[in-house]
């Protein structure tokens, strides 16, 4: 474990919890893609499927229980709950989700490390993690506002990822072995789908205006 | 083999 990846971790799950909280405490979801919610809990669910097989560390155990349960309970929130789900902007909200999963799973089929289920699951959690952002971003310019804790929520998902590629090129030199290029690709094109919500993100920050984002 | 060494980040 090195710093660029504790970094990471925490960055993501102070970015999962911040959801969760303002969901739970306004019980409201508006300005959220419930279309990537789904998408991120089925990101976590193909990635820690060894979570019961191959034990790593406590630590490990314990992130990717509270990964998969916050996904499932941000998810449910916006689905079931029956004040929570008044705010969900459906009509909005329609970007396909089969547009983003079926793509990555041909390529998790035609590109991966190891042809096994439990990898081909993996390397298709990996690329689906990438892209998974895309209807919330297209949310986000179609609904035009962006409350500060959804752009804070954003920017602190882009964040992780970009730390994670710090961690990845530290253990690319002092680990001899460790050569990952279908996760380092994933990840890169993945810091890189946000970087233009980083643009507008600072922008608005520095000229401490209201975040907007062009049409 | 060596198990992918990635698999022990989240």
């Amino acid at each position: 474990m090195n710093i660029f990846r504790l970094a990471g971790d925490m960055t993501h799950l102070v970015s999962v919890l911040v959801l969760l909280l303002k969901i739970h405490t306004i019980k409201s979801c508006a300005g959220i893609s419930l279309k990537t919610q789904e998408l991120y809990a089925l990101v976590f669910t193909t990635r820690y499927l060894d979570l019961f097989t191959d034990y790593i560390s406590l630590y490990n155990t314990v992130m990717k229980l509270i990964f998969l349960g916050s996904s499932f309970s941000i998810v449910w929130y916006i689905r079931r709950h029956k004040i929570v789900r008044r705010s969900y902007d459906k009509d909005q909200d329609t970007f396909r989700h089969y547009f983003i999963v079926l793509p990555c799973l041909v390529l998790a089929l035609l590109i991966h490390h190891k042809f096994t289920f439990k990898e081909v699951m993996w390397t298709f959690s990996l690329y689906l993690e990438a892209v998974a952002i895309l209807p919330q971003l297209v949310l986000l310019q179609r609904t035009r506002n962006i409350d500060n804790l959804t752009g804070q929520y954003v920017f602190l998902l882009g964040a992780y990822r970009a730390l994670y590629i710090l961690n990845w090129i530290y253990r690319h030199y002092t680990e001899p072995h460790y050569v990952h290029w279908i996760t380092w690709i994933a990840g890169i094109v993945q810091t890189l789908l946000y970087a233009d919500f980083f643009y507008y993100y600072f922008q608005s920050w520095k000229n401490n205006v209201k975040l907007q984002l062009p049409a | 083999d060596n198990p992918s060494v990635s698999k022990d980040e989240l």
